[in-house]
């Protein structure tokens, strides 16, 4: 069955979108037919693609206000065996727009529905909030996986994730949080460490064993509208969103 | 008069509350009455000063609430010349809520207007979105400061907050940008650079001399509820946030 995926996480900046491009990217090298979905309006996803958002005709946009045709529509070949659903920037005004809709924490869920069959992961990218993206994220996903930079506002605020995973169990009773990977690690310094230490005491087996290393090749791949596996393929970077793919197609949900 | 300052960035991660909190005890230790307005509901301003988000009597979600009242119930002392208007977790919910309330851009402004006298300067940290709590940011704000992480979607998003600053001037024609401020600068490295110098072209004498390094004590300074001042005065991000501080206090807007 399909892995619908949500890289969820409210803090800003812990490698949401870093971690679906390229742990997307792995997963396509590993022979899997994958479709990655920009749900923020920054657009960051599909910039790293190599992309103009302003120039997406076909949006993560048009397929909530449309959930009931099906988002086949609005999704694009990136590659061999990657597609992608981009984002707009147009997005940002959205929320508000569809918080009035008749079930509006469903409508990426019902839209995914005819696709499911295509791909062996959907991968989904929201933005650093907890507001309509982000729940539409979580009721259209099968599980969470939880980007965590092991800085200390990045580790206090999982609670609140938490809490909202729970309430959004409501409406997708089969949501799981199947992994929480530590990204952004530099061992060399003691904070690195200690929040390593006390996400793995927090979260036990759901912590992935790989993790990801502060690697500045991540930090330029974009630059390039290329995944860190095709850009730097030897790359600390590539060699751990490989792993972290391996780790993650082995460990079934 | 007053200058009420919003470090806005819809990217997360950039380092809005850091230069908030640190920037504004810097100011402190210049002399200047400072207020600091948490606006972000994951309350990382109000957890970075050593209170405790759950506890919260009386938020910034108060005062949003009853902005006829004025916000100086929900001002608390941190320590001298340095106030506090801490936010809630239960904020996130407060976007919805206040989504259909008359002037609902206005009334952080509306709430502050009894304050200003009080203060030199009165610091607002944003969430990374641009959405309600950061338009009322906007629309209370005298000047906006920018933090700008130098990596490349960073970069990239701030067309977009310029373009929703441009807006707002419609409801406050006062606003204007500043400065931007380099964040987790780290020269040794070439994208930093490289980046570094595309934002000065774009910016020109907008972007402040004073850039911020990228300086672990920074991160590890939250865990103890200080600012970077008070936790590690000699440190380079202590160093760099008072640097920032008289820039900023001698260029008036
Ligand atoms: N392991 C890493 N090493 C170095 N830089 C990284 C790493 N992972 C991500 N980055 C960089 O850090 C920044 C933040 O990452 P990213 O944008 O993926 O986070 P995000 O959680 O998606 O942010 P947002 O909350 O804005 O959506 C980006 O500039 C990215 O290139
Ligand atoms: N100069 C720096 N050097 C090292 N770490 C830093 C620096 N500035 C900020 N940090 C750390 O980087 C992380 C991101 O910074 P911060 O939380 O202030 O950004 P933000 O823009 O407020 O994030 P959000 O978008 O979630 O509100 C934090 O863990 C912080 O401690
Ligand atoms: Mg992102
Ligand atoms: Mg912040």
């Amino acid at each position: 069955p399909t892995r619908t995926i949500a890289l969820a996480n409210q803090k800003g900046g812990v490698a949401k979108t870093t971690t679906c491009l390229n742990l997307g990217a792995a997963l396509v090298k590993r022979g899997r037919r994958v479709l990655l979905i920009d749900l923020d309006p920054q657009a960051n996803l599909t910039l790293g693609l190599g992309l103009d958002p302003y120039q997406q005709q076909a949006t993560t946009y048009e397929v909530l206000l449309n959930a009931d045709k099906g988002a086949g529509f609005a999704v694009q070949s990136i590659g061999e065996g990657l597609d992608l659903i981009p984002a707009t920037i147009d997005m940002a005004a959205a929320e508000l727009e569809l918080a009035g809709k008749i079930g509006r924490e469903t409508l990426l869920r019902e839209a995914l529905t005819p696709l499911r069959d295509r791909y062996d992961y959907i991968l989904i990218d929201p933005p650093p909030s907890l507001g309509l993206f982000t729940l539409n994220a979580l009721v259209a996903a099968s599980e969470v996986v939880i980007p965590l930079q092991v800085h200390v506002y990045a580790l206090k605020g999982v609670a609140q994730l938490q809490q909202t995973i729970k309430l959004v169990q409501k409406l997708n009773p089969s949501l799981q949080i199947s992994g929480v990977v530590c990204t952004m690690v530099d061992r060399r310094n003691n904070l690195s460490r200690v929040v390593e230490q006390q996400i793995r005491e927090t979260f036990g087996q759901l912590v992935f064993e790989t993790i990801i290393p502060t690697n500045i090749t991540l930090a330029e791949a974009p630059a390039s509208g290329q995944s860190i596996i095709d850009y730097a393929p030897t790359s600390a970077g590539a060699l751990a969103y490989s792993a972290l793919a391996e780790e993650l197609d082995h460990a079934q949900a």
